[in-house]
């Protein structure tokens, strides 16, 4: 790797960025998530973080132009050169201009927006060019880059780190931990008989563990359940997730924290996310949903807030009326204080705490309580 | 005009690599005007240092593997400081 001459860097850890203005090959969304998601990949390997402004002057201003543009360094139409940046610094220092002669695109098709902000955001925060082709900060554009579990080189996870040091816990993997290897310092242990959830949620067949910046993917493919960071996968969500369930029927996962939820398909978070929980029907007194599960044969869902339960008619998509009901009432023998719930095989797997209550719900009683964490071969 | 292709003497990938050097590399007018000779050491040492920058055997000549290079689209920052 290679840092500018004079190893300029930023001064403080907090920077903001603002995007000036949007690209006409991109829906405004999908800019904004590149950028995100290409800030992500620094902040998870040094202790930076950063915000969006959306006027003023920032640390970081994103723009699109086309040949001259102001700073003497003219673009050169389509091809070729597609974007430059700034070293840290003020004014114009830090800036990233993207050459908008460009294809922009999502994927590999013409111009991964993603990959090549990724690269100038790290020339804004300090790096020069690597001469490791393996490098993100390899001058030449590769787009054979795995783009949707995209990971720093060591080259490039070194080169920063020589800037601003590592994480407050360092990763640099996207998957943490498996149960054949000691869990990195600061990560959730697996096994721990008192280890609890804070949401879980089916997708595609697989079974999705949340835990603060994390989640276990248990897949019936393979044995051993995988420990990613939740940015990994959706570098714009949020940790410490509060509910999540899966709509089948619509390939859709909806994940909830406060007030605020959103919608996933894979790993593309879906425009027009966050939105508040109360457009659901919820009382402007529910602050957050402990947990939800989706009922794929009676196309409801249940939502728990506290000691009640809610349940929404997907088909309507109306809350329905009687509701708030109390948990204890309609699911006996669950624990009223609920995290998470699944639905497998007809029953109900309440997780609380460090218990899972499996509840029958034909029978109206519980059939069994396991250890929360059973289901990751603990 | 079926002549004018022999009596073109310079590499056509010549000027790509002027550019390509000055934008990249600093190389300098007064080296660009003797790029054309081959053994110009300032234009040799700036193709080895663009060889060595990009992780390519350093030749010091414009091989096809330099060549295929550069002609792929890149990061418009120069690959040495300003």
């Amino acid at each position: 790797f290679n840092t500018f001459p004079g190893m300029p860097k930023w001064g403080k850890n907090h920077l903001t960025y603002r995007i000036v203005n949007y690209t006409p090959d991109l829906p405004r969304d999908a800019v904004d998530f590149a950028i995100e998601k290409a800030l992500k990949v620094w902040e998870e390997v040094t202790p930076l973080t950063f915000s969006r402004m959306h006027e003023g002057e920032a640390d970081i201003m994103i723009s699109f132009a086309v040949r001259a543009h102001g700073d003497f360094e003219p673009f050169d139409g389509p091809g070729q050169s597609l974007a430059h940046a700034y070293p840290p610094g003020s004014g114009l220092y830090g800036d990233v201009h993207f050459d908008d002669d460009e294809k922009w695109t999502e994927d590999a098709s013409g111009i991964n927006l993603f990959l090549v902000a990724a690269h100038e955001l790290g020339h804004s925060l300090g790096l020069l060019h690597s001469a490791n082709p393996e490098a993100l900060m390899y001058a030449v554009y590769k787009p054979n880059r795995n783009l949707d579990h995209f990971r720093l080189s060591q080259d490039d996870v070194d080169g920063i780190q020589s800037l601003y040091g590592p994480a407050p816990e360092t990763f640099q993997n996207s998957v943490v931990s498996t149960q054949s290897s000691p869990p990195e310092p600061g990560t959730p242990a697996m096994c721990d008989p008192a280890l609890s959830f804070d949401a879980v949620s089916t997708l595609r067949g697989e079974i999705l563990f949340f835990k603060d910046r994390y989640l276990w993917r248990k897949s019936p493919w393979s044995f051993q359940p995988e420990l990613h960071l939740i940015s990994a996968f959706w570098p714009s969500l949020p940790s410490d997730l509060d509910a999540a369930y899966e709509d089948s029927s619509k390939d859709i996962v909806f994940i909830f924290k406060g007030n605020k939820f959103w919608a996933v398909r894979g790993s593309e978070v879906q425009a027009g996310y966050p939105k508040v929980i109360h457009i659901l029907g919820f009382p402007p007194t529910t602050r957050k949903i402990d947990a939800a599960v989706y009922d794929k044969e009676k196309k409801k869902t249940y939502f728990f807030v506290e000691d009640k339960y809610w349940r929404f008619d997907e088909k309507s998509q109306s809350m329905e009326r009687g509701f708030p009901r109390r948990i204890a009432d309609d699911f006996p023998g669950v624990e009223t204080k609920v995290d998470a719930v699944l639905q497998e095989s007809g029953f109900f797997y309440f997780f609380s705490g460090s218990l899972q209550f499996e509840f029958d719900p034909n029978a109206k009683t519980v059939t069994h309580v396991l250890k929360s964490n059973s289901r990751l071969r603990c | 005009y079926p002549l004018n292709g022999a009596m073109k003497e310079e590499d056509p990938n010549m000027d790509l690599v002027q550019q390509y050097l000055e934008k990249y590399y600093n190389l300098a007018k007064y080296e660009k005007r003797v790029f054309r000779r081959k053994d110009s050491s300032p234009v040799v040492n700036k193709i080895q240092e663009m060889q060595k920058s990009l992780g390519l055997e350093v030749t010091g000549k414009l091989d096809s593997n330099t060549l295929e290079v550069i002609n792929k689209p890149r990061c418009g920052v120069p690959d040495v400081g300003h």
